[in-house]
């Protein structure tokens, strides 16, 4: 029984190809995933992958791994970061680039924008079936909230509060200019 | 989990060890470092919202089941990917709908297509009443409101030993949306700063050009000046779209029923 089962189990599979992109925006780039689903055996190591191939001031929307931690290793070019962590505070602000490794823990939010001509990265993710959420878009947690919640929790006019919820109608992918990054974490 | 942890000579009955003050209830939390607790791996909080309190929206870095102790209320969650399929009536007339439509469109609401208008569309909200069990997913952004007149009392385990727990061994909330100015007192090292909500750890432009607001709307969001803590008094009508209770069922689909 091994044979068939352990012996003959795929175990590599491509994320170079963008013809199997997940989110995919022509002018802004792409974002493959890879788990249990696409690559069975995944679900035994309990981890995944994403691959992501991004332009100049593409940006990320704000985004948490509900039950993942990550970790982003950068194989081409340079994006600026923050992330937040759970007291609300920025515990990264800046720029990273080729070659660099950084930890992105259990819902801690993150918003990458890519810098230079191509930002590519791949994430470890310590789940198989990886969840991300996202703060801001079409398919957000903004916007899966009552206006009144909204409303209550920041204290701003239900005018506004449409806004905030119903501005973005991007998903993942979104274009950004201009610096956003003010260097060193608060 | 350190060498020891469930050697215990003696049990002993626990009280809640920190106590947040919000504007509208408080939030009890038992020390997770007690022994028993330290041994079992899971932390445990209590929260009493009173008439109208929201508490605002968070979610967990570990799989949570409360319990609806004491009154009964409103629950939301925002399930990644779900749909808003909680829409107001005014999506479901369809021809006067679409008049509106053309009308909604010239309200802001621009780009929603097929000229389709609503007051409102979010995802599932439920009513609980006493004795309900919630079962809450790591990662998964819950709220719940108070709308009767007695206190709302919901106790919850939080299982910090489970494998869905990708941090440390330590109850950790991410509050989308308000701030904590008690700060997470059961954490050591965060006794003396505020918690704040995750928008407030980005940047304004960063929060303007993701929401496409702008950068005053994006300030607005962090809660800076906010002294309320995370569970707020709702002033005036609370018109998130629920069904109806269980109880006022038309009367005629009751018989219905009693006839097959």
């Amino acid at each position: 029984g091994l044979e068939e089962t352990i012996c003959s189990a795929r175990v590599t599979d491509n994320l170079d190809d963008p013809s199997n992109a997940d989110v995919y925006k022509p002018q802004l780039g792409y974002i493959s995933i890879l788990n249990s689903y696409d690559l069975p055996i995944l679900r035994f190591l309990r981890l995944s992958a994403l691959r992501g191939s991004i332009r100049q001031n593409a940006m990320v929307l704000p985004q948490w791994n509900a039950n993942a931690n990550a970790v982003l290793y950068v194989t081409d070019g340079e994006a600026e970061l923050q992330v937040v962590n759970d007291n609300g505070d920025r515990v990264f602000d800046g720029q990273v680039s080729q070659g660099q490794l950084i930890a992105i823990p259990q819902g801690f939010s993150v918003v990458k924008r890519a810098t230079s001509d191509h930002f590519r990265w791949v994430e470890f993710k310590t789940n198989a079936n990886a969840q991300i959420n996202t703060l801001a878009g079409r398919t957000s947690v903004l916007r899966g909230l009552p206006l009144e919640v909204i409303t209550n929790g920041f204290q701003i006019s239900l005018e506004e509060a449409r806004k905030v919820k119903f501005n973005t109608l991007e998903t993942t992918l979104t274009y950004s200019s201009g610096p956003v990054s003010h260097g060193r974490p608060r | 989990q350190f060498p020891n942890e469930c050697q215990l000579d003696q049990l002993n009955a626990l009280e809640p060890s920190h106590v947040l003050k919000a504007e509208a209830g408080r939030i009890e939390v038992w020390d997770h470092h007690a022994p028993q607790l330290r041994c079992s791996g899971v932390a445990f909080v209590r929260y009493i919202i009173e008439s109208k309190g929201l508490y605002l929206p968070s979610f967990f870095n570990t799989a949570k089941l409360s319990f609806v102790a004491k009154g009964n209320g409103l629950m939301g969650r925002v399930i990644p990917g779900c749909a808003e399929t909680f829409q107001d009536s005014s999506v479901f007339q369809q021809g006067q709908g679409q008049e509106q439509g053309q009308q909604g469109q010239g309200q802001g609401q621009q780009g929603q297509g097929q000229g389709q208008s609503f007051r409102d569309m979010h995802q599932k909200v439920e009513h609980i009443r006493s004795g309900d069990t919630i079962a809450s997913s790591p990662g998964v952004a819950q709220w719940f409101f108070n709308d009767g007149n007695e206190e709302l009392v919901i106790v919850s385990v939080l299982d910090l030993a489970s494998h869905q727990n990708q941090l440390d061994r330590n109850p950790r909330p991410f509050y989308l949306a308000g701030n904590n100015p008690q700060g997470q007192v059961w954490l050591q090292g965060r006794e003396q700063q505020p918690q704040k909500n995750l928008l407030n750890g980005f940047t304004p432009e960063i929060i303007s050009k993701a929401f496409k607001i702008d950068v005053s709307t994006a300030q607005q969001l962090q809660n800076n000046q906010d002294n309320r803590g995370n569970i707020v008094r709702v002033k005036g009508p609370f018109g998130v779209i629920r069904p109806p209770l269980r109880s006022q069922r038309p009367q005629q689909e009751e018989e219905e029923s009693v006839g097959n």
